[in-house]
């Protein structure tokens, strides 16, 4: 008791129950299945959002972390946030690897900008390091927006604000990562309409 | 008429539709370095290159309409009487037409061991291309919709899928005892598994499986259901040089009941329950709201998921499998921050 993540480990055990594993179980009980893990992973997560960006090195006090529980719904309120014109100046992502293995993977991360954007990777106070990173800007297909669409005020618990409903994310900013065995990796999304062509995010061809 | 060639991993080459991909000098190896290159058909995922040539690969969607009693391959124990689940948004008609056995959260039962076959609609293919993923978008009806991606260096076909609401009313399918749809990856026999599959057991073990025998189940009176396993992490099929793999992102029931293909149930939406333990119908709604502080919208639950295709030798599947699992299931973990400030102050 008292682990941040003893919340998420009771929840765990209660869902080896055969019917959390096969969902043979009511509805309402698996809603409560659902409700129990949600409790366990927002708390691990605060946890984690908040020890995890000090592996990486000294966090700026203006960065404040959180996961995106619905990036696979095309809703992150960080990365969605940075538009022309808006407060934010940058959203920065950061990557854990728990692996004992390096970790070479594509991402993507929502964005409601689409021009002008600028990848790099950051040192350990969070400064740019090295040259940009390739990356391609991806507009969201039918089935992505449909499903957008139906979780975005759940999503933010019906905080959506009118910014993220009306200008939200339009597509997915996609860039490799390279993450070393159990560390940390950031990346830095800014929006630089005077960087060179090869600096900024390459648009998709469709048709 | 021109085959625009995508990330050098994927042409869109319009070919004659049922043309042998495997015709010497078809193999599109050539135009592409080595590994994964989706070739598409007039807008649909045609072929896919390997080290032995273009492999056909087509995907398509089982649609399992549930049984609505009467179902001709049970006998008449089974007194599974439907039981409509209260409350549900589901268009629950007469039950006098749903005589039982049902299919529901314990069984798998459709009405007919042939499923309605959905192919993705040609015309309304969405291709999009770029310096580091290329992707198709394919739907196959208003609720059905898979995107196939692949990425540089990459042997995996990561294929993105949205299933639901099912079963709306008046769709289609409102009219049956339920949706159950699955999604099939077909390389047209080019792999000949004849009947054979290996699914993972509970993410532990691989288990070898024959088709139309389950040891201590025999004979199987059911040749779809009967032939469905559940999994947890994977399903291959293997010739003796190639093999198709599907790792998966959440447990769910797998076949191969034709050699060369894999289908993976990715819904179900039913609407009666099959008597045996749950006393409701596996229905789930989602009640959310539409729009800021508007109220709730109750509809079938939608459902995204990620499976990791690859096509490749027989030999390197399992290493394979177990690679496109940890992408799969163990992605980095990913934190995000707005900077509204430090960025100058730092300057």
């Amino acid at each position: 008791a008292g682990l941040p993540t003893a919340r998420l480990a009771l929840a765990l055990g209660l869902v080896q129950h055969h019917d959390g594993v096969s969902g043979t179980e009511k509805q309402h009980v698996a809603d409560d299945y659902a409700r129990q893990l949600a409790k366990g992973y927002d708390g691990t997560m605060a946890f984690v959002a908040e020890h995890v960006p000090q592996l990486h090195g000294t966090v700026p006090s203006a960065l404040k972390f959180a996961p995106c529980a619905f990036a696979n719904a095309s809703i992150c309120t960080a990365s969605e946030s940075l538009r022309g014109g808006a407060d934010t100046k940058r959203v920065v992502a950061l990557y854990f690897n728990a692996d004992t293995t390096e970790r070479k993977e594509y991402v993507r991360v929502p964005v409601a900008e689409t021009a002008g954007l600028v990848v790099r990777e950051l040192d350990a106070n969070y400064q740019p390091k090295g040259d940009p990173i390739e990356s391609q800007v991806v507009p969201l297909n039918d089935a992505q927006r449909r499903f957008r669409a139906r979780y975005l005020y759940s999503a933010t618990s019906g905080k959506a604000s009118a910014a993220t409903t009306t200008n939200g994310a339009v597509a997915q900013l996609v860039f490799a990562i390279s993450v070393q065995p159990r560390s940390t990796a950031a990346y830095s999304i800014e929006i630089d309409k005077m960087a060179t062509t090869n600096a900024r995010a390459r648009p998709s061809t469709v048709f | 008429s021109t085959s625009a060639v995508m990330n050098q991993r994927v042409a869109v080459r319009p070919t004659a539709l049922g043309e042998d991909l495997r015709a010497p000098g078809r193999s599109s190896k050539e135009q592409h370095s080595s590994g994964t290159a989706v070739v598409l058909e007039s807008g649909v995922p045609a072929a896919v290159s390997t080290q032995d040539g273009d492999v056909p690969f087509k995907v398509s969607i089982a649609l399992y309409n549930s049984s609505s009693g009467n179902a001709p391959f049970v006998d008449d124990s089974d007194n599974q009487w439907p039981i409509g689940r209260a409350g549900s948004t589901l268009p629950v008609p007469g039950l006098d037409q749903y005589p039982g056995p049902n299919s529901g959260a314990y069984i798998f039962r459709p009405n007919s061991s042939d499923p309605v076959r959905l192919h993705p609609s040609s015309t309304n293919a969405v291709v999009t291309a770029g310096p580091i993923v290329s992707e198709v978008y394919m739907s196959f009806d208003a609720t059905l919709s898979a995107t196939l991606r692949v990425y540089p260096d990459s042997d995996e076909v990561e294929v993105n899928y949205h299933v639901g609401p099912l079963m709306e009313e008046g769709s289609a399918d409102a009219k049956f005892a339920g949706s159950e749809p699955s999604i099939t990856y077909d390389t047209a026999g080019a792999v000949k598994s004849e009947g054979r599959m290996i699914t993972d057991s509970n993410g532990y073990r691989a288990m070898p499986r024959e088709r139309g025998t389950k040891p201590g189940y025999e004979p199987i009176s059911e040749p779809a259901a009967g032939n469905y396993y559940p999994i947890t992490a994977f399903a291959s099929i293997a010739s003796d040089t190639t093999a198709l793999g599907v790792a998966v992102d959440r447990p769910c029931g797998a076949a191969s009941l034709t050699d060369g293909a894999v289908e993976v149930m990715v819904h179900r939406r039913l609407q009666f329950d099959d008597s045996l333990g749950v006393g409701e119908a596996l229905a789930e709604d989602e009640c959310l709201p539409e729009e800021a502080g508007g109220d709730l919208v109750c509809r079938g639950l939608m459902v995204s998921g990620t499976h990791r295709v690859v096509l490749g030798s027989a030999d390197g599947m399992p290493a394979a499998m177990r690679a496109a699992q940890r992408h799969n299931r163990h992605p980095p973990v990913a934190l995000f921050a707005a900077d509204t400030g430090s960025l100058d102050s730092e300057k």
